[in-house]
């Protein structure tokens, strides 16, 4: 309930545009 | 009873009621996500958010993108007709909303939409009206709350100036944006309540 952010998966969708994706990148 | 997901950030309010609950989720997380990147994008070019620590950077935004997304696509409140323009492009009205179940949160965006899109504000000063909301030391979780605090000095100074040159006859426009803050941070409240109880449920 504290971090919605964490449970919305939005946190793992702002580290990969954060960090730029390594997959995208590769290809 | 049916399920809707009365989020504009999804492509439309109805829900498939033979998909799982875990469908659902990943098809409405696929809708919002490219809007979340958008933001990411956007604070990346934020001049010295990249410097602060990639912790604080992720607390930020972590905190903030709801906030960011509202300013972002307050026009998708259409005040005058009472209705909102989904991702998938089809309008609703918000009485039909309100059949779907939507209730306090969806009245409270349309007040904090028409209160913003009054001022009249050009792309320019929204942008760095977004910038500020988003660089705000006071989320929970930062580590280098100075660097934060000294990036939003900055960026406040900055839409303070742009303000005061474009609007010189209309000096309560900053006192007002400001003010918006606290209410974004309400809206922002009420979000991760109901997310919450879609989660549940």
């Amino acid at each position: 309930f504290n971090d919605p952010a964490s449970n919305l998966g939005l946190e793992d969708i702002i580290r990969k545009a954060l960090m730029g994706n390594l997959e995208e990148r590769q290809e | 009873s049916r399920m809707y997901l009365v989020c504009p950030m999804n492509m439309s309010p109805q829900v498939d009621p033979h998909k799982s609950g875990q469908d659902v989720w990943e098809e409405f997380s696929h809708s919002f996500t490219p809007a979340v990147r958008e933001v990411v994008e956007f604070a990346k070019k934020i001049p010295g958010f990249r410097e602060l620590s990639q912790h604080d950077q992720v607390s930020l935004l972590k905190a903030g993108t709801f906030e960011v997304l509202v300013v972002r696509f307050a026009s998708l409140f259409h005040v005058k007709e009472r209705s909102v323009t989904f991702l998938g492009g089809q309008k609703y009205s918000v009485d039909a909303l309100r059949t779907m179940g939507s209730g306090d949160l969806l009245s409270s965006m349309f007040d904090f939409c028409e209160k913003l899109m009054n001022l009249g504000l050009s792309e320019e000063e929204m942008s760095l009206f977004m910038a500020v909301v988003l660089v705000s030391a006071d989320r929970s979780g930062i580590e280098n709350v100075n660097s934060v605090e000294a990036l939003q000095e900055t960026l406040i100074r900055a839409l303070r100036s742009l303000i005061t040159r474009n609007h010189p006859n209309e000096s309560a426009i900053f006192t007002k944006l400001l003010l918006k803050l606290p209410d974004l941070r309400s809206l922002n409240n009420m979000h991760s309540e109901q997310l919450l109880a879609f989660k549940v449920h």
